[in-house]
């Protein structure tokens, strides 16, 4: 599960 | 957080107050399409499964539980308190047609083939289209009340607000994803027709009307 796939925007 | 997308944030919540305001002081949903209010629900479900499993901040966390509620209170105020203002005859536009390509796509171009991030894509691409119903039911009825005018101005601006927070992040952070700024970009490209009849009517204290 690469990371950066954190999405922090609504 | 930049000021791009906290504007655009906020551009978001006036829109989505505009409208329940509308709604609530008419009490009327005439003219709104409740086929694009239920896409938009679709798409805050779809994008915010991640409310209690992924804390980003206080402010992320309470901005989408607002507009989570809303969304679904807006489209219960639609098919069920005002439902006999609902003008169903002029919101006919086919959401199966938006819903199965958003839904192949989302499964085909992602960052990750997994539920959640399919999912997260999939409210991305159906983000972009879900206007679609509402700018076709005013071509129909070839009007909008100003307060629905107002309403739309403001939706399309917090996508082209965030265009700006993309290219912010892309030069300062470093960050960019190509399926958000592709789908925000198509998104605003869809409101600039609506864009220009508000600029050139609404703004000079006309109706929104447009050309028979």
């Amino acid at each position: 599960h690469n990371h950066n796939l954190v999405h922090d925007e609504l | 957080m930049n000021a791009f997308r906290l504007v655009g944030d906020l551009c978001h919540l006036a829109a989505i107050v505009l409208l329940l305001l509308k709604i609530w002081k008419s009490r009327s949903v005439a003219g709104l399409s409740g086929k694009s209010q239920i896409l938009f629900g679709l798409v805050f479900v779809t994008r915010y499964l991640d409310l209690v499993t992924n804390f980003v901040s206080p402010y992320n966390t309470i901005m989408k539980v607002f507009f989570l509620s809303s969304s679904i209170a807006t489209v219960y105020l639609i098919y069920t308190k005002f439902k006999a203002t609902y003008d169903g005859n002029h919101d006919t536009f086919r959401m199966e047609f938006l819903l199965i390509p958003c839904a192949l796509l989302a499964i085909v171009v992602n960052h990750e083939f997994s539920p959640m991030e399919i999912l997260w894509t999939f409210s991305i691409y159906l983000e972009a289209v879900a206007i679609l119903p509402q700018l076709f039911m005013i071509s129909k009825t070839g009007e909008a009340e100003t307060i629905t005018s107002h309403y739309l101005f403001a939706l399309g601006s917090y996508r082209g607000l965030y265009i700006m927070n993309w290219l912010y992040r892309y030069y300062y952070e470093n960050n960019f994803d190509v399926i958000a700024v592709v789908a925000g970009i198509v998104q605003t490209v869809l409101y600039c027709d609506f864009f220009y009849l508000y600029i050139t009517k609404v703004l000079q204290g006309k109706k929104l009307q447009l050309p028979a």
